[in-house]
């Protein structure tokens, strides 16, 4: 990359300060791109907690942010997500933009009392959003 | 093009939940045939809470039943044994089982023969109601779950030696339990250790609960004697221990959709073949465990 740099620097016009930063404002990460979220509840603030003894509090996170136009490798988006995308500059843009969603999930254990009063203990899958991507 | 995705689920749970006579109004798709309804597991209250959002709240159907503070307190220490602070679960635990429940008897005849000359006899006639098992909770092991309550200092130990006995009641006849089922081993355990004692009955039960019996009516005969069998048997009881009914855990493996099934198949590295393969043969050790605990039990 080192290389290609000086290359570019070589074949780049003389450039004033200003342009300058405007070059390697390309390399500065996106501000508001999706990426996961924490998000943290308690089973009393939802008055769940007379019948979900355990855990008292649930991290299920989310995502948020914007699907960048070259998705690409870097979040592992199935090659439909850049067609939608493409549907959505060139063709219509009716069709949604693709949106920032969980990829991957962690599951979660409940200890919860039953209305006839017998206890359960019951992993469930999918309750922990870890991994967000665009699709 | 108009494929709704979870949506579509969205409507087939919206369906279980309507009133009978809306199910005609829905798209003949989304309308089961009558028999599969029945194979459409109850969903589990977390989940039902979760996927009916509109007005009517859960309270309405808010446990009615205060559980055992004994059997309270034994599932969350099987809770922190099973899960992270975060309520994840434990990767090393390498257990089969993604659920257990735990039942306390909702029926009780205690018949104490005190006059009897050899220790103290605990018979007791258990009904357990077990329709909250669904019918893809399938039964891996079952438990009868004895806590015992004695005054002797935890610093001292007694030992136990004691016998079992399940006889399960046939409901034709009423007056008096035929012997359809019977089991009847021999425990040696000492109280200081531990305050509960797990019975394996899974031989006893996974008949009853395989038939789909959801109502199970025994009658166990639990007869104990203190003291060291390598010493000498005490026969006089120098300290008071009492004994409540045992509770009934069930260590299942819930193969719905909604369940985690993660460990099985990390453990075995394969894809869903396999576990299909391990989880219809309950030979496997539910627990994992390397044979500590009432061994003996185990081997009963």
């Amino acid at each position: 990359s080192r290389q290609r740099r000086n290359e570019n620097l070589k074949a780049a016009p003389a450039t004033s300060p200003y342009n300058l930063s405007e070059y390697f404002k390309q390399f500065v990460f996106p501000q508001n791109e999706c990426e996961l979220h924490n998000f943290r509840l308690s089973f009393s603030q939802l008055k769940w907690d007379k019948w979900i003894i355990a855990p008292h509090r649930y991290s299920p996170q989310y995502c948020q942010g914007d699907c960048p136009r070259a998705m690409g490798h870097r979040y592992g988006s199935p090659v439909h997500t850049m067609v939608q995308n493409l549907i959505y500059e060139k063709l219509d843009p009716s069709v949604p933009k693709p949106s920032c969603v969980p990829a991957e999930y962690s599951p979660l254990s409940v200890l919860t009392i039953e209305p006839d009063g017998s206890i359960v203990y019951k992993e469930y899958e999918d309750m922990i959003a870890t991994k967000c991507t665009c699709r | 093009p108009h494929s709704r995705g979870h949506g579509g689920l969205d409507k087939a749970l919206a369906f279980l939940e309507a009133p009978e006579g809306a199910a005609s109004e829905l798209n003949p798709v989304l309308r089961l045939p009558q028999g599969d309804r029945q194979g459409f597991a109850p969903l589990p209250p977390l989940l039902k809470v979760l996927s009916d959002q509109g007005p009517r709240s859960w309270d309405s159907e808010v446990p009615r039943l205060q559980p055992d503070s004994r059997a309270l307190r034994y599932m969350k220490r099987l809770y922190k044994m099973s899960a992270t602070k975060e309520g994840i679960p434990k990767a090393h635990k390498g257990h089969l089982y993604n659920t257990v429940r735990l039942f306390t008897p909702c029926l009780e005849c205690r018949h104490l023969h005190r006059d009897l000359v050899k220790g103290d006899v605990h018979s007791v006639d258990l009904l357990f109601n077990l329709d909250r098992v669904t019918a893809l909770e399938h039964l891996l092991k079952s438990v009868l779950l004895y806590s015992f309550d004695t005054s002797v200092p935890t610093s001292s130990s007694i030992t136990f030696i004691c016998h079992l006995s399940i006889k399960e009641h046939d409901s034709a006849s009423q007056v008096c339990p035929s012997i359809s089922h019977s089991l009847a081993f021999s425990l040696h355990f000492e109280v200081r250790k531990r305050k509960w004692v797990e019975i394996d009955v899974t031989s006893f039960l996974q008949p009853l609960i395989a038939t789909n019996r959801r109502n199970i009516h025994m009658a166990v005969n639990f007869t104990c004697l203190m003291g060291d069998p390598q010493r000498s048997t005490k026969l006089e009881n120098p300290v008071n221990v009492t004994l409540v009914p045992p509770s009934l855990l069930l260590y299942l493996n819930d193969t719905s959709e909604q369940a985690y099934h993660g460990w099985n198949s990390l453990r075995h590295g394969t894809k869903s073949l396999v576990r299909d393969r391990q989880r219809n043969s309950p030979l496997v050790d539910p627990l994992g465990d390397t044979g500590k605990g009432n061994s003996q039990g185990k081997r009963a």
